[in-house]
């Protein structure tokens, strides 16, 4: 799973 | 992005107006050629705000946006990156440097020694993230310093004897927000495959637990009618 969908909330 | 996470953001929102809103009150009150009893009691009682917090959370959000001009998601998520930043920089700026809100600030309260905050969380980002990158890690000493950062402000809220609305309303949004990240987090769970991010959840769990004992109180004062006080 990418992890950058963490990365879209501030 | 849905209900939860825009309502958290607002909420992070309207807890930095508030901060900005209380500097400028204890700004231009004391402006004023007279000194009006609000304004006498604003100067002469310590402003209630934590430098140690607010350095800390400059330090979260220089150390969570790195990725600020690199990482385009969104407009929205651009513009809130810079006004987190801009905001947090500049509420530190005004407490430690400007002539008079400086003056508001009880240095001997504040005592918190937030180096000892800043280090642990800084170790275990090292030793537990998801990637070991200089960004990665940095990212996830963020999120674990936004957990703690809290801390500094809780205790001198507990030494300070009248613990003004704006401030007791700022520590109740930041607060708020953190928990509207919960909500969101479960509902990305469940309407997005693979979104699995325990540091993240952990982290602002840890985060909102540190608010329980301040919003059982703050809703008490709410309820009773009475001013928020915290047990020393």
């Amino acid at each position: 799973p990418s992890n950058e969908s963490a990365k879209d909330e501030l | 992005m849905n209900i939860f996470r825009l309502a958290g953001d607002m909420t992070h929102l309207m807890s930095v107006l508030v901060l900005l809103l209380k500097i400028h009150t204890i700004k231009s009150c004391a402006g004023k050629s007279y000194p009006c009893s609000l304004c006498f009691i604003l100067l002469e009682s310590s402003s209630g705000i934590s430098l140690k917090t607010q350095e800390l959370y400059a330090l979260v959000f220089a150390t969570r946006y790195l990725d600020i001009f690199t990482d385009f998601i969104s407009v929205y998520n651009t513009i809130m990156k810079l006004i987190f930043l801009g905001s947090s920089f500049s509420i530190v700026w005004y407490i430690r440097r400007h002539k008079i809100v400086r003056r508001s600030y009880d240095k001997d309260q504040d005592t918190f020694r937030h180096f000892f905050l800043v280090l642990p969380c800084l170790l275990l980002a090292l030793i537990i993230n998801e990637k070991f990158t200089f960004k990665e890690v940095l990212w996830t000493f963020s999120l674990y310093l936004e957990a703690v950062a809290i801390l500094p402000q809780l205790i001198l809220l507990q030494r300070t004897r009248n613990i003004d609305n704006l401030t007791g309303q700022y520590v109740f949004l930041l607060g708020a927000y953190r928990a509207l990240y919960i909500l969101n987090w479960i509902y990305r769970y469940f309407t997005e495959p693979h979104y699995v991010h325990w540091i993240t959840w952990i982290s602002g769990l840890v985060q909102t637990l540190l608010y329980a004992d301040f919003f059982y109180y703050y809703f008490s004062s709410l309820k009773n009618n009475v001013k928020l006080k915290l047990p020393a």
